[in-house]
């Protein structure tokens, strides 16, 4: 799903 | 040992009530700064993160820095058990795997506690980037809250245009559709009826009704709500929480594949 791949790649994994 | 009272329980509630909707269960991390929870909810679409200062608390004490991880809906059994104007003091031991939740009445006379079991959980610890936004807006939560719940019923999705102008909300589906258009306040007796527009330059998302009503669950934490949006990343949709923190959603766009 495009909206969780905007998420994962705004909030960087730590 | 970790202690935190705040002199009415209504406001824990309200904070438990803006974010059981979108979490099952969510990790408390305690320092000597205060409370701070970041999770995905459940769908990995949106990420809700609080703040609660320590300065915000009435008395506030953490030794050792702490992750409780809890069942939200446990937490909410347990808060139900509260008057509004209760004192509540949450309360743990370092390495616990219990929080007491401790209810006093104001006059003194009526004290309950609640033992409730912590969990493990599997802890994502993600970044928040600084970003700045095309558009800034700030307008009445109420509003906000009236505004998705008004358009849910034409559509499952709300466009946010904003221009320097003014902001409008769309909606389209089976109905019909709808337009709700909210112009630049110019002057206001009470600055929490104004609103306000930021605009570096003007923007046009699109975003699912359903999450933006679940984030209005925090309209009682706060008279203002802040949006901030910028194309293809996140739009952040913030309520302050006069004198102790914020609860800040973030929510994906929805892109034409």
């Amino acid at each position: 799903q495009l909206e969780q791949l905007i998420m994962k790649n705004y909030f960087l994994h730590q | 040992m970790f202690e935190a009272r705040l002199n009415a329980a209504t406001t824990l509630k309200k904070v438990l009530d803006a974010i059981k909707d979108l979490l099952n269960e969510a990790t408390f991390d305690c320092s000597d700064a205060g409370i701070q929870l970041q999770a995905m909810d459940n769908s990995h679409v949106s990420l809700v993160s609080l703040t609660l200062r320590s300065d915000g608390f009435d008395k506030f004490r953490c030794d050792r820095n702490l992750s409780m991880g809890m069942n939200l809906g446990s937490m909410s059994k347990i808060l139900k058990c509260a008057n509004n104007e209760d004192t509540v003091t949450m309360k743990a031991q370092d390495n616990a795997d219990t929080v007491t939740f401790m209810f006093e009445s104001q006059n003194h006379e009526k004290v309950s506690d609640y033992e409730m079991k912590l969990m493990n959980l599997d802890q994502e610890h993600l970044g928040i980037p600084e970003t700045d936004y095309s558009c800034v807006v700030r307008m009445p939560a109420m509003e906000f809250a009236r505004i998705c719940r008004d358009l849910s019923q034409f559509g499952e999705s709300v466009i946010i245009c904003c221009t320097k102008e003014g902001v409008k909300f769309s909606a389209s589906g089976d109905v019909g559709s709808a337009n709700i258009k909210l112009a630049q306040t110019s002057s206001v007796d009470k600055e929490e009826e104004a609103v306000t527009i930021e605009m570096q330059e003007p923007v046009s998302l699109t975003f699912a009704c359903r999450y933006l009503n679940a984030f209005t669950k925090a309209t009682p934490l706060s008279n203002q709500v802040q949006l901030s949006m910028s194309a293809d990343v996140p739009l952040v949709v913030e309520y302050r929480i006069p004198d102790l923190g914020h609860i800040r959603y973030y929510l994906a766009p929805k892109i034409e594949e």
